[in-house]
């Protein structure tokens, strides 16, 4: 279970020192967190399941959604923000800006591939 | 139809009637498969849907549809593009494996391509594995994520160890494909290959589908769609498959044949 990783992402991606451009997160970078969050926990369900730290985790998600009015479909990673400005939306929805501005971990992306052909 | 799963698993499947692909909280994807001989289990694809959920802040919900009658180059609402900043749009081509459409979703990093076949469809998609979510509890029927439910497959490959002696129908070796009734010309074996072979350069899984679909079908527009599935396949990089040496062994050589 790995939900002690969600946990820490989300609450560096959130605190002051995050590389965010002011102390306190903007809306859309703090829903950008929170469905990361979310994200996260999803993947880790099948092996968390059970587990109470988990369970609140999943608890206190939902409870944070609404509390900051946050839509859980959406990005879930910023794209790089200028130096002096916030992320403008177009590269919030440029898939390859958002990965490469997740850092090196987010260079390595792999992709799947699906087709259906023929009889 | 043949199906190649997100996970490389490659199959040959039944599956008539309406059958979902994809259905994440991104995109749902789902065809339509029709009999294609008289006799025969084997199912060609007749009608794709694709719907883009809601995206917050990217897109609007857009729909497309595609038919064997019409194979839009728009959505549904009748536009070519969505969302902020162009992040998702629709273009049509015309390459040597027939007409095609590929719609870009900038704002999930995925691309489709839906073409058109002789008769028929084919339907291929690139997405980020991060989007896909795998370990998703009751992520429920997709079959680019699990394949074909066990009853519904006709044959099984794994991609990059696959036989060089496949079953081949009219071989005698499958009883669930029954006996088959060409609507157009018999192909033997030797005659399925040598067609195959003229679109086709390496002898992989998508140079068995070519002659599987000709024995089955014999219809020779069919040996287009591996060879469609593949310029799709380059179309959409990176990809993990990796084709064999172009100097595979010729298929098993059929002397019964169909």
């Amino acid at each position: 279970c790995r939900i002690q990783r969600c946990n820490a992402e989300y609450v560096a991606s959130t605190s002051p020192s995050s590389g965010l451009q002011d102390d306190s997160p903007s809306d859309v970078d703090y829903c950008i967190a929170l469905r990361a969050y979310a994200l996260c926990t999803r993947r880790t369900a099948r092996s968390c399941r059970g587990d109470l730290v988990y369970h609140s985790a999943v608890f206190r998600i939902k409870e944070l959604f609404t509390q900051h009015n946050c839509s859980s479909d959406g990005p879930t990673s910023s794209a790089k923000a200028p130096s002096t400005s916030r992320p403008v939306v177009s590269e919030l929805c440029d898939y390859e800006s958002r990965v490469l501005a997740s850092g090196p971990a987010g260079q390595g992306k792999k992709y799947a591939h699906c087709g259906l052909f023929g009889d | 139809p043949h199906l190649r799963t997100f996970r490389d698993e490659f199959q040959t499947c039944k599956v008539e009637g309406a059958w979902p692909l994809i259905d994440n909280r991104y995109l749902s994807v789902q065809v339509t498969n029709v009999p294609v001989v008289l006799g025969s289990s084997a199912t060609a694809t007749s009608k794709i849907t694709v719907i883009f959920k809601s995206y917050h802040g990217c897109t609007e919900q857009k729909v497309y549809q595609a038919t064997t009658e019409d194979l839009p180059s728009a959505f549904q609402d009748g536009s070519r593009s969505g969302g902020e900043g162009g992040s998702l749009w629709i273009v049509e081509k015309v390459g040597s494996g027939g007409r095609l459409v590929k719609i870009q979703a900038r704002y999930i990093g995925t691309s489709i391509i839906v073409r058109r076949v002789g008769r028929y469809l084919t339907f291929a998609i690139r997405m980020p594995e991060d989007t896909l979510d795998f370990s998703e509890e009751n992520s429920g029927l997709q079959l680019c994520l699990h394949g074909c439910p066990r009853n519904e497959l006709i044959k099984e490959h794994t991609l990059g160890r696959q036989p060089l002696h496949p079953r081949l129908p009219g071989s005698g070796s499958n009883p669930e494909l029954g006996p088959l009734l060409p609507p157009h010309q018999i192909y033997t074996v030797e005659r399925a290959t040598a067609k195959c072979r003229e679109t086709l350069q390496v002898e992989d899984i998508y140079f068995q589908s070519c002659v599987f679909d000709l024995l089955t079908t014999g219809d020779p527009e069919f040996s287009m769609a591996a060879y469609g599935a593949l310029e799709d396949l380059k179309a959409l990089p990176p990809s993990k498959l990796k084709q064999n040496s172009p100097r595979t062994p010729h298929v098993q050589q059929n002397r019964g044949g169909p």
